[in-house]
């Protein structure tokens, strides 16, 4: 679950986002 | 007066900065539901999450941002995710809320198990917001004027990242003179309130340790 994950890891993913965008 | 470009940065940052947002389903549970202290932190952390996502997504829409080195990129996120937090939180306590509502937010966080010793500074800080009455295109501009930080830990251009920032700045310093014409030090004001946020970001290092304890 997101609660799990740091900071540095919930900013990748939601970067990553727009790379798949 | 702001140049036809300016005009286009501000509206499109205000635009953006308004789509992304809490999602409001999240934002009622928080008013609706009663909790005990368990059920309130884990409420609390996965708001937190909810911000930084959509503050990402803010942010990638900051004209330039995605331009800059990745990594780069992540650096200024994680310097700044819980300051912008802390500047959305204050909307909260600015807007006007149906009676009731900002005590019910303010005793829920009260009671999360975050020593007052945080949560005072915290509540001053809400406090002092409130007291600049921010427009909406100010909470944007102070926004994305924090995220674009050069000084953050771990940033290698930090050239690349001024570039970035000097023009919202003097899109704020327009706009403070536009909107408070009797008042010089509006600017200096807002500006002053990102270095109260700093302090701010180094308490929550501490009381996420204090929280994670207890």
């Amino acid at each position: 679950p997101a609660n799990n994950l740091g900071l540095e890891d919930i900013i990748r993913k939601a970067l990553m986002g727009n790379l798949e965008d | 007066e702001l140049t036809r470009e300016q005009h286009t940065l501000l509206n499109f940052l205000v635009d953006s900065y308004n789509k992304h947002r809490i999602p409001q389903d999240m934002a009622k549970k928080l008013l609706q539901e009663q909790f005990n202290a368990e059920e309130n932190f884990l409420l609390l952390t996965e708001m937190a999450t909810s911000h930084v996502q959509v503050l990402v997504e803010f942010t990638k829409n900051i004209p330039g941002f995605l331009g800059l080195d990745h990594e780069d990129q992540i650096a200024l996120l994680k310097g700044s995710a819980v300051e912008a937090m802390f500047l959305r939180s204050a909307q909260v306590f600015t807007r006007k809320m149906p009676s009731g509502h900002s005590e019910l937010l303010e005793d829920r966080i009260r009671k999360s198990g975050i020593s007052d010793e945080f949560i005072t500074p915290m509540f001053n800080f809400y406090n002092s917001i409130g007291q600049l009455h921010m427009l909406q295109e100010e909470q944007a501009l102070l926004t994305a004027i924090t995220i674009l930080t050069p000084e953050r830990p771990y940033v290698k251009d930090q050239q690349a990242v001024e570039r970035l920032q000097d023009p919202m700045l003097d899109v704020l310093r327009r706009i403070c003179a536009l909107h408070h014409p009797h008042q010089p030090q509006h600017f200096a004001r807002l500006l002053g309130r990102l270095t109260e946020l700093r302090t701010l970001n180094h308490h929550h290092a501490e009381m996420l340790t204090s929280w994670r304890t207890s």
